[in-house]
């Protein structure tokens, strides 16, 4: 564990925080993709597929849990309780590319042809496009609450933060998962251009707009 | 390399 990841995982946590904090105190889910939350879900089973079986630490497999429990909850409350708030004419984006997309690249680049090893391979390029609709519906809506590029913000910074960690890890513990990284490279990148309305915007005390 | 992939990470 270095500095990086335990800030990266933080700041996961943090996006987890903010999103429930925003839907359950405004009671609404406008302005998030449930089409996102629902391929988080799908990340999360899948990367996780063996937490039951394969022990790492206790704060791996406390952080696991929360993520998959989270992010069921996040959609439970999206299509149930909340329903009436959503957004679907604007949350349009067509995910089963990008879930035939990630199959796609999971049978290309797969560290062993198992099944453990294929569905975490394409839940790393799952998410690595998984924020995909929500940058979408935020492009069409042109503006959003704080709290919502709050949420989005702190995602990014999770995984922008791994990218140290690998580079720390690589030159500190001789590991490389090429994987993890060009995927993880991908999904920051996808981001930039939000880091920098973020910047421009949201942190010179402005609203979220989109020029 | 590849045999230290051993997926510890979130």
């Amino acid at each position: 564990m270095n500095l990086f990841r335990l800030g990266g995982d933080l700041a996961h946590l943090v996006s987890i925080f903010i999103l429930l904090q925003k839907i359950t105190a405004n009671k609404s889910a406008a302005g998030i993709s449930i089409k996102t939350q629902i391929l988080y879900s799908i990340v999360y089973v899948t990367r996780y597929i063996d937490v039951f079986t394969k022990w790492i630490s206790l704060y791996t497999f406390v952080m696991k849990l929360i993520f998959i429990a989270s992010s069921f909850y996040t959609v439970w409350l999206m299509h149930n309780t909340y329903k009436s708030t959503q957004n679907p004419q604007i949350d349009t984006f067509k995910i089963r590319y990008l879930i035939g997309g990630s199959i796609i690249m999971a049978a290309i680049f797969n560290h062993k042809l198992t099944f453990n090893e294929l569905v975490w391979s394409f839940s790393i390029w799952l998410e690595s496009v998984a924020i995909l609709p929500q940058l979408f519906m935020l492009q069409r809506t042109g503006e959003a609450e704080n709290i919502t590029v709050h949420y989005i913000f702190a995602l990014g910074i999770y995984r922008a933060l791994y990218i140290p960690n690998w580079v720390y890890r690589w030159i500190f513990d001789q590991y490389f998962d090429y994987i993890a990284t060009v995927a993880g490279i991908i999904q920051t990148l996808i981001y930039s251009d939000f880091f920098y309305v973020y910047y421009q915007r949201v942190m010179k005390g402005k609203k979220f707009e989109l020029p | 390399q590849s045999t230290k992939v051993k997926h510890d990470e979130l």
